[in-house]
């Protein structure tokens, strides 16, 4: 997974 | 979205909800610390850096929006609100927490998932949260008694993170690729900081006696 994955959690 | 997340979500939001109502309720911000509220605005600023460049859902975004709202406002109310401004008491909350922003944004520049902008920044605000709450206990561990809508603001704050781990638990044995392995560190220092304060919390709910930490 990119590293920069989106960070669905608050 | 998984059960855990949703409660610890619910459960921050209840701790904000609680300490809006006694700073306007009461216009009062005695027992709370100016050094928390500024560390938790700093939080939220560098973490939701992709507030308005990534759409994951309305709940996402107006959580988002919330927490640094909530954050921001609390902080211009304890410094330029007339009459909040006046229970501060500057002297009890002295923690140097830009230590702690110095510290971790250090840490964040040598231990990141990749060294770019946004996951430097979102590191850091992972550390930084983990010890957000210290300027916090450190002044209720001063001021001695705890009133209750501080004591359950704290309370829940600590509580939230707890759910975040279950979270990451069952994350992990539901996804294949799931590895948050700064979230959960940084989650398992953030909730442990909270462990002597729940104790005590647990001692006078029990006792049904007045919130009092051993200074």
């Amino acid at each position: 997974v990119d590293a920069d994955s989106v960070k669905d959690e608050l | 979205m998984n059960i855990f997340r949703f409660a610890g979500d619910m459960t921050h939001l209840i701790s904000i909800l609680v300490l809006l109502l006694k700073v306007y309720a009461t216009k009062s911000c005695s027992g709370i610390s100016l050094k928390t509220q500024e560390l938790y605005g700093i939080v939220f600023l560098a973490r939701y850096l992709d507030l308005f460049t990534d759409f994951i859902s309305v709940y996402n975004t107006v959580m988002k929006l919330v927490f640094i709202g909530s954050s921001l406002a609390i902080v211009w109310c304890m410094r330029f609100h007339r009459v909040v401004k006046r229970s501060y008491d500057r002297d009890v909350d002295t923690f140097r927490h830009y230590f702690l922003v110095g510290g971790c944004f250090l840490l964040a520049l040598f231990v990141h998932e990749k060294f770019s902008f946004r996951e430097v920044f979102w590191a850091f605000s992972i550390y930084l949260e983990a010890v957000a709450i210290l300027p916090q206990l450190i002044l209720l561990q001063r001021s001695g008694n705890v009133d209750n809508l501080t004591g359950q603001y704290v309370l829940f704050l600590g509580a939230y993170r707890g759910f975040y781990i279950l979270n990451w638990i069952y994350r992990y044995f539901t996804e294949d690729q799931f590895s948050r392995w700064i979230s959960c560190v940084s989650g398992l220092v953030q909730t442990a900081l909270y462990a002597d304060f729940f104790y005590y919390y647990f001692i006078s709910w029990k006792n049904n006696a007045k919130l009092k930490l051993p200074a």
